[in-house]
């Protein structure tokens, strides 16, 4: 439902 | 220190949200004294307000998913954040991701004469006029304004951003207890810091205070959203940021 969010979080921290 | 938080932990706290907080912010506190006194002039405020509704929302849309890319970033560095289970994480960040753009808006917000950072140069509410939404323009101007009364240091701002965002307040978490103690631990460290800097003895209690009027902001940004959308489906469906309609539609 959240896709977007759900990856952003999933990137890992640049 | 209380509940049992030693100060040691509560500064290594602080010291994270703070590092998190300057890492993950679109202007340093330098580029934006720089930037203070460069207003748009007349005409090019004449031309914000010139341009076709869709288009000046389209602008702010974007304008604010990329403020929102940035609170994301900032929460995933928070200590404790990413060990709250997903649904937490997803149900914080979506509903108070634009508090907290509200709040670092402060940071890019010029009290003395009401201007505000926007495509490059500060303006004032005239320069939003054409989005057709006075009441909510000017009750973020309100807010920004009462904000920067408090002179909050950017410590303070950091801190009081993680507190907005990790609150128990939010519906439908499934470790509230666990948002608890993150959040409990960010405001002793909150208070801890404003003990320190200001005299005023009320400014974490008038800090808090504002709280509610940043829930109602984004509750008037979703309503007058739904109305844009009404007239403008199109605009919303095909060109808004896809992060954007994820979060507010």
């Amino acid at each position: 439902k959240h896709k977007i969010l759900h990856q952003l979080l999933q990137n890992s921290t640049s | 220190g209380p509940n049992n938080v030693s100060m040691g932990e509560l500064d290594r706290i602080a010291q994270n949200i703070i590092k998190s907080h300057l890492e993950t912010c679109q202007y340093t506190t330098e580029e934006l004294q720089q930037l203070a006194w460069q207003t748009h002039s007349y005409e090019e405020v004449k031309m914000f307000q010139g341009k076709p509704r869709d288009v000046l929302w389209q602008q702010c849309a974007i304008q604010i998913t990329h403020a929102i890319q940035y609170v994301v970033e900032f929460a995933k560095r928070i200590s404790g954040f990413m060990e709250l289970c997903q649904n937490d994480q997803i149900l914080l960040l979506k509903s108070g991701c634009l508090e907290v753009v509200l709040v670092r808006m402060c940071r890019a917000f010029n009290p003395l004469n009401n201007t505000v950072l926007f495509e490059g140069k500060y303006g004032g509410m005239q320069m939003f006029k054409a989005l057709g939404c006075d009441d909510l323009v000017s009750a973020v101007f309100d807010f920004a304004k009462s904000l920067c009364a408090l002179q909050l240091t950017e410590e303070e701002i950091a801190l009081f951003s993680a507190a907005v965002l990790i609150s128990t307040d939010r519906p439908w978490l499934m470790e509230p207890r666990k948002v608890q103690k993150l959040q409990e631990k960010i405001y002793f460290a909150l208070q801890h810091i404003m003990q320190k800097n200001h005299m005023d003895e009320d400014a974490l209690a008038k800090l808090i205070s504002r709280i509610p009027t940043l829930s109602a902001l984004c509750t008037l940004h979703t309503e007058e959203l739904q109305a844009f959308q009404q007239l403008h489906p199109e605009t919303v469906n095909v060109l808004f940021p896809p992060l954007y309609k994820e979060l507010f539609n």
